[in-house]
């Protein structure tokens, strides 16, 4: 259950953005919403743990005390990545791309496919 | 089960229980297929277990697990990548269809899987290069490995010797309602009409299809096969490979080896 790394994440961020008002700060409303994203991954291995249960009912009175929408943002918007396919960081190593380090050396690798399905 | 090797063997299999369908240095992939009616020899995948090892700079070992009903779109400690580690985004769950259909990508072994729900039971579709299928461990040994070496000779079920005694019969065994799958009885000539709505061309997916629904009466292996179908055409490489048909006059009972 890795709730914890959802707690630090989320006072990391937040550290220098908290109001104490009503008032919202926008970030401050972005990072709730991550956090409750991070908090909602780990339902299944954090069920049952006091932890998870706190951060769950906290995320809630925070987002009403600052009138946070459940919808929007979960973070800042970004410079957008020169990489086609955000989701992979650019900067891994190259042995971490199969297709890359495999056609250093030879042709392209032969693939094959299995399955299995119905009864 | 119906199970095609990445060698495009095509066999049907009982294996019930829990088998290995992948065993090598970077992925293990075990399934738990269970009987599809009470005693019934036919079985069918209701839960699948996939462990991908940790790997230099790239991923830390992340474990994911479906069953029936339950297609989760993160690895068993919640997380969608591979980890801490510098290539960890090399490795990633992309959900497709919630609680349907996922994808599995490691790029960092060329690998993609698809897992998916039809009706009550899993699919499971795998692209993997050559050298990383055959990076077994103990090479010598001839463990279980049923995505490289087929099903054991002793768990096939051979299509010929089961669509001689269908037809004899003309009442397939389904029929009756259980539970929320809605079934009905097929006769042989019923049971290919049906299937081929979806499959039209009467190759191994259409014989799979046509099996399931005599044995089970649950149209939903309808869909089950036209799926397998099409995530095939999807990871094969070899696009004349795609339709495999029953070798006619082979002796090995339940193997169905792509024929000409």
């Amino acid at each position: 259950c890795k709730i914890l790394k959802c707690n630090s994440e989320f006072w990391a961020t937040t550290s220098g953005t908290h109001h104490s008002g009503p008032e919202r700060a926008p970030e401050f409303c972005t990072a709730l919403r991550a956090y409750a994203h991070c908090v909602r991954r780990t339902a299944r291995t954090c069920r049952g743990d006091l932890a998870y249960h706190s951060a769950v009912h906290g995320i809630e009175d925070l987002m009403s005390q600052h009138n946070c929408s459940k919808e929007g943002p979960t973070s800042q918007p970004h410079p957008r990545t020169s990489t086609p396919d955000s989701q992979e960081r650019s900067d891994s190593p190259e042995i971490c791309h199969y297709e890359r380090s495999f056609h250093k050396h030879t042709a392209p690798p032969n693939y094959t496919h299995c399955g299995l399905f119905g009864d | 089960p119906h199970l095609r090797t990445f060698g495009d063997d095509f066999q049907t299999c009982k294996v019930r229980g829990s088998w290995p369908l992948i065993d090598n240095k970077y992925l293990y992939v075990q399934v738990t297929n269970s009987p599809v009616l009470p005693g019934s020899l036919a079985t069918a995948t209701s839960k699948l277990t996939i462990i991908f090892k940790n790997f230099q700079e790239c991923v830390d070992q992340k474990v994911y697990q479906a069953e029936t009903d339950e297609l989760p779109a993160a690895f068993v400690d919640g997380s969608r990548n591979g980890g801490d580690r510098h290539g960890a985004n090399t490795l990633r769950i992309v959900e497709k269809m919630p609680g349907q259909h996922i994808e599995i990508q490691a790029r960092y072994i060329g690998t993609t899987i698809v897992v998916r729900q039809v009706g009550r039971y899993l699919t499971f579709a795998v692209r993997m290069p050559e050298d990383v299928v055959n990076s077994t461990e103990d090479t010598e040994n001839q463990g279980l490995y049923l995505c490289l070496r087929g099903c054991p000779q002793s768990e096939r079920i051979d299509f010929r010797t089961f669509r001689a005694r269908a037809t004899e019969s003309h009442v397939a065994t389904g029929g009756g309602n259980r539970g929320s799958v809605s079934v009905e009885a097929f006769t042989y000539k019923s049971a290919m009409v049906k299937c081929k709505e979806r499959l039209p061309v009467e190759d191994l997916y259409f014989q799979s299809c046509v099996f399931d629904l005599l044995t089970t009466g649950d149209v939903n292996f309808t869909l089950a096969a036209y799926y397998a179908f099409e995530d095939m055409k999807i990871l094969h490489s070899n696009k004349d490979k795609f339709h495999i048909f029953e070798r006619t006059g082979d002796l090995t009972p339940g193997n169905s080896a792509p024929g000409r």
